[in-house]
């Protein structure tokens, strides 16, 4: 049987507030070493994600910007803990995206899927 | 036996040069919806790889830097097609990274393997 999440995902978790500016998602990001950032109101509820790509959109688009809110994609792709990761695998591929954000049935944040811990199931091939 | 790189690569390659403009990269990245251009040499050999990560990086740092050569990290984690893919898969996770340029014995690149591209893995367990 197929692995889960819970058994390869981040548990640390760093998260941004949509009112928080593109800088501060940038510094935030460095600060994670990460690409990923789950966007969550103030009940700590998933309501969309920022990444470096799209800090770099804004780059292009170059000051038309200012908050996260208006560079976060709002259509989470996610998953939840007990999901199988080839599933998970599945959607990062689909979508052609890195992370997926692991929530509660909450649509809180628990942790997060990313692309590069796949990498920890290759140490054993099920 | 493990699946090879060059059965799950990506052979089509968005690359960059080093006297770019660091906004000419962004633009690049977009238009290969990717987060990754490998940086090469007027002769086509790796010099470096340039990311949205990079570009947000630069966003902090805000002004010091104009050019590609300025924010790229030269010193590259690689693969060759022939390289196990488990042992590829070690490389991102050890390294914190999300891709690798794929090259031949010249360091020409022929190809870019992802961590999105290991989901490709997970339909046929070997
Ligand atoms: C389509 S990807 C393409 C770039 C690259 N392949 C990557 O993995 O990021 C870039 C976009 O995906 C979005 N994105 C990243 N993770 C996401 C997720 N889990 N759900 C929805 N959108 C996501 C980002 O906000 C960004 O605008
Ligand atoms: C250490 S990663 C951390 C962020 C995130 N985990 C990711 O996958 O990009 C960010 C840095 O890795 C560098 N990088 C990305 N791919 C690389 C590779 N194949 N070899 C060397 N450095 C690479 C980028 O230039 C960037 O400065």
């Amino acid at each position: 049987q197929a692995p889960r999440v819970r058994e390869i995902m981040e548990r640390q978790v760093i998260s941004i507030t949509e009112d928080e500016e593109i800088r501060t998602a940038a510094k935030r990001l460095l600060k994670g070493e990460t690409n990923h950032l789950p966007v969550l109101d103030k009940d700590g509820i998933l309501v969309g994600i920022v990444t470096t790509y799209d800090i770099s959109k804004a780059v292009v688009q170059d000051g038309k910007h200012r908050c996260v809110r208006d560079i976060m994609t709002r259509k989470v792709v996610k998953t939840h803990p007990d999901e199988p990761v080839d599933i998970a695998a599945r959607k990062l591929e689909q979508n052609n995206i890195s992370a997926l954000p692991v929530v509660d049935t909450a649509n809180r944040v628990v942790g997060m899927l990313t692309a590069i811990d796949l990498g920890k199931l290759f140490g054993r091939r099920w």
